[in-house]
């Protein structure tokens, strides 16, 4: 995965994208 | 020995194989105890849509290589079934660890999230047998090219901006996957983020709605130096 720019925050994840708490 | 195109592709199928050879075509014990530490209980929901989602998988695998190809379309569909309940698996270990709950009611019951996670499962599936054929029998001999992305998320009627929402979660959940498939899934977020999120009914503008909502700014068009 080196060369794959990662987009999430720090600390962020799956969940908080689909509006989960 | 060198590594050649077709030589790589034969390298991710049997990378693939390999980690979904020992998978489940259904929800693992860990899974299922997810599941049952839910406020409602998602099971039934997630085997049923399996099943939906396969019909229409399979169909639309059919119409696009050719009835004859039919049963590859129902092997395709069952690596990305393991595949999805792999990953799921794994997001599921990792955002309990992040968030120290236990109770994935609300994700677990997400229908977006669950097409979507699958969608992106059977991406890497279709893909990965996808650029062997390019790889061995060229172009116009390839079956597949008809199901190149963004074919999937069109027969399952998904949202790129809801596929794009899954992809980097996907990445960090599977450590097997080869590099050559990596790329692929950042070109299908490239894909996303320069045009199919932007097609007029995409959620993307409702979320900028709320997002100037939130911060008090009314809802004018940007000056053109933007």
């Amino acid at each position: 995965t080196q060369d794959y720019h990662f987009g999430l925050e720090e600390g962020e994840g799956i969940s908080e994208l689909f509006d989960c708490d | 020995l060198p590594q050649t195109p077709v030589r790589t592709a034969m390298n991710t199928i049997q990378q693939l194989v390999m980690i979904l050879n020992s998978a489940s075509d259904k929800p693992s014990d860990n899974l299922i105890s997810y599941f049952n530490n839910c406020t409602v209980n998602p099971t039934h929901d997630i085997v049923e849509r399996v099943e939906n989602l396969g019909r229409i998988f399979k169909e639309k695998f059919a119409e696009a290589v050719g009835q004859r190809c039919a049963e590859i379309g129902s092997q395709r569909y069952r690596l990305g079934v393991r595949l999805y309940y792999r990953v799921m698996e794994s997001i599921l270990k990792s955002e309990e660890k992040r968030l120290s709950i236990h109770n994935f009611s609300k994700l677990l019951n997400n229908n977006t999230f669950h097409a979507s996670l699958l969608a992106c499962a059977l991406e890497v599936v279709v893909a990965t047998y996808g650029t062997s054929t390019n790889a061995s029998q060229g172009d116009a001999m390839n079956m597949e090219t008809n199901l190149s992305f963004p074919w999937i998320i069109n027969i399952l009627d998904l949202k790129a901006f809801d596929l794009y929402k899954v992809i980097e979660s996907f990445i960090k959940a599977e450590p097997s996957l080869t590099r050559e498939m990596i790329k692929h899934l950042e070109c299908c977020e490239h894909q996303i983020m320069e045009s199919l999120a932007w097609q007029s009914d995409s959620p993307l503008f409702e979320l900028i709605k709320q997002s100037k909502e939130r911060d008090g700014q009314p809802d004018e068009p940007e000056p053109p130096s933007y």
